[in-house]
């Protein structure tokens, strides 16, 4: 049974993209088969799994409307057992295009219906839109990065309400997979007191593991490799290694 | 006559509340009268500069709508010369509601039309929807913070395309007012990276000054005050005064 997890949070920059490259990139190594699918008219995602410009003509908006199937929407990545869709021009768009639709919110969740893969993650724009609903009506979790800041802090409670407005509304089997902390400074107090500040609201949803801020983090995309490649001893690499063993375990346990 | 400039980058993350309320706040110490526009459903620019949730019914989009009056949605801040218009919980609606209606992109530059004030700033959301297209007709020109990693720099040449497409379907008047690069960390190389390769592509557009990471700026939020204010010694806050001279001294020019 294919496991679809949205990585969305409206706040930007959190690292929802970071995440969504190396998390996938972590459990491909441990030999599951994994889909990234970009979301995001950006093309971050697919800039950080390598895709030339010139190789996204099909991908995620072709791939919803139909007119690409699933096997020429997705590319294979330097990582063996990890594949991406990526997001074409045509994806910008999506969102004034799809708003008009009737079933707007399925069109997502329709077309994925026969993707076999262990995993499937959905990079998610910075934004509480129609393709961000898409994503969360398709997935059956959401994992939230969150960045150790006080405005990230700030959007959580509105991120948690939306998830539960969508569970009511559209997609019942929709949970919360997780919170993750990402950009963790050691050296300032800020990061500090918004750890203690989700833990102590959240419980066991936040992760142990958390993502240190690590320039060799950021450095990876303009080589087109995930830090796991790109890096693979940094402390932000080995990190989202401990994460996807966590959430491995997490899924035993259950 | 009033200027009116809208802060914009549909990259999450990478400063636009930060400059706009540091900006806005530095604009108004040096006797300018300025409002900030909070355009952004997240509401982060209203916590910045310390309005209370309670505080916020009227607001940016009750103005749009033509449902309050511009004296009724602004608010005073704690600084002298600087007002704010918050973002209200109905803001979250406005970018599918607006989709839909006839003249959907000049409703706030129309709403504006007769507020005097010396500098208006927009702070818009990570996205490039029909808000973020509002502010672009309502403006005369677009300062864009852009953080000094490799995805912002990925998606500055798609919104240079997008701020050309506007000026020449909806607002003729519109222009690059600059690029500021934000968050700059010395200790790396990528921040330097990014830099030399913008100052080479966009020359005496992009601002000399520069603003550094600096964590007295991500602290003030959470005291509701900007950085200016909360710690007026402070490096962010200091790259923040220079900006505003810099810019002073460009409109002089001329
Ligand atoms: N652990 C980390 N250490 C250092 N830099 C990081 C880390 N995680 C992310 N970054 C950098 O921070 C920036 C924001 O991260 P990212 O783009 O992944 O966030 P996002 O939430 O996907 O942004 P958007 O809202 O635009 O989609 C990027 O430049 C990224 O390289
Ligand atoms: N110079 C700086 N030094 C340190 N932290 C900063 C600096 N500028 C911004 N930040 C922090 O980085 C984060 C992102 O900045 P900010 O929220 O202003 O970006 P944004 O572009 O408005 O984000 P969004 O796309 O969500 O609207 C915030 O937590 C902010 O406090
Ligand atoms: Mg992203
Ligand atoms: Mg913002």
């Amino acid at each position: 049974m294919t496991k679809i997890i949205a990585i969305a949070n409206q706040k930007g920059g959190v690292g929802k993209t970071t995440t969504a490259v190396n998390l996938a990139t972590a459990m491909a190594a441990i030999q599951k088969k994994v889909l990234l699918i970009d979301l995001d008219p950006q093309g971050n995602a697919s800039t950080g799994l390598g895709v030339a410009y010139t190789d996204r003509t099909q991908g995620t908006y072709e791939f919803m409307v139909g007119s690409c199937a699933l096997s020429r929407a997705i590319k294979k990545t330097v990582v063996p057992n990890l594949f991406v869709m990526p997001a074409s021009e045509e994806l910008r768009g999506a969102e004034i295009e799809f708003v008009t639709e009737k079933n707007r919110e399925v069109i997502l969740k329709t077309a994925l219906e026969s993707a076999e893969f262990d995993y499937i993650y959905i990079d998610c724009p910075p934004a509480m839109g129609i393709l961000t609903l898409n994503a969360l009506v398709a997935a059956q979790s959401v994992l939230i990065p969150l960045q150790c800041e006080y405005y990230a802090l700030e959007g959580l409670s509105q991120l948690l309400k939306t998830i539960k407005i969508v569970n009511e509304n559209f997609n019942p089997r929709l949970s919360l997979e997780g919170v993750i902390l990402t950009m963790f400074d050691s050296r300032n107090s800020l990061s500090a007191s918004v750890e203690k500040d989700v833990r102590s609201h959240l419980g066991d949803k936040v992760y142990t593991t958390v993502i240190p801020r690590n320039v060799r983090v950021s450095e990876a995309p303009s080589h087109g490799l995930p830090a796991m490649i790109y890096d693979f001893k940094s402390s932000g690499a080995q990190a989202y290694m401990r994460l996807a063993t966590e959430i491995l375990k997490k899924e035993e346990k259950v």
